[in-house]
């Protein structure tokens, strides 16, 4: 554990909580993809299955339980609680297109040619593509809501301070894991335009909106 | 082999 990591798995942890709290507070999940929340639930979902299988340390156990509580709390909220304020005709994504190749993909490359490995790197994989239906939704109505906004910074500086965790622990214990550094590289490059308008827009206290 | 990777990360 070193301090990239550490800040990147809070960083990731706030970005959940602030999503949560966004639909809880205001009681409505206007803005936020369904689908990109789907993602994130099947993602944790193939990744943690070792948590049936083995034990690592109190807090990885701990912070997969909450990840994965999290995740499910949160697609119950946007597709059962607060269903009549989902926007699922700007969330037109289509997942298939995702979610397909990305399990070719983890098929094809992967450290390991068995079930539980298979389903790891496909989380991996799939994590690193799965905003993109929230991407595509702020792009088609061309505005977000603030608070929309800081849940997607927090997502992204994540895996950002995780590509920073991975340099460490290449110099630091010799550890090198291309698949989920490569992923991990795409997953940052992705909300690179986002980081963008989140500088020279929201932290001046205007809000997200796009060009016409 | 060694694993390649580790699962202790998130």
């Amino acid at each position: 554990m070193n301090v990239f990591r550490l800040t990147g798995d809070l960083s990731h942890l706030a970005a959940i909580i602030i999503l949560l709290l966004k639909i809880w507070k205001s009681r409505s999940c206007a803005g936020i993809s369904g689908k990109s929340q789907i993602l994130f639930a099947v993602v944790f979902t193939t990744r943690y299955l070792d948590l049936l299988t083995s034990f690592i340390s109190l807090y990885n156990t701990s912070m997969k339980l909450i990840y994965i509580g999290c995740a499910y709390a949160t697609v119950y909220l946007i597709y059962m609680k607060f269903r009549a304020t989902y926007d699922g005709n700007h969330d037109s994504f289509r997942v298939e297109f995702l979610v397909v190749p990305v399990g070719g993909l983890a098929v094809l490359i992967n450290h390991n040619f068995s079930l539980m490995e298979i389903l790891w790197t496909f989380s991996i994989y799939l994590e690193s593509v799965a905003i993109l239906p929230q991407l595509f939704m702020i792009s088609k109505t061309g505005e977000a809501e603030t608070i929309t906004t800081h849940y997607l910074f927090c997502l992204g500086l994540y895996r950002a301070l995780y590509l920073l965790n991975w340099i460490w622990r290449y110099y630091f214990e010799g550890f090198l894991d291309m698949i989920a550094i490569l992923a991990g590289l795409v997953q940052t490059i992705l909300y690179c335009d986002f980081f963008y308008l989140y500088v020279t827009k929201v932290l001046k206290g205007k809000k997200l909106s796009l060009p016409a | 082999g060694s694993p390649v990777h580790s699962k202790d990360e998130l």
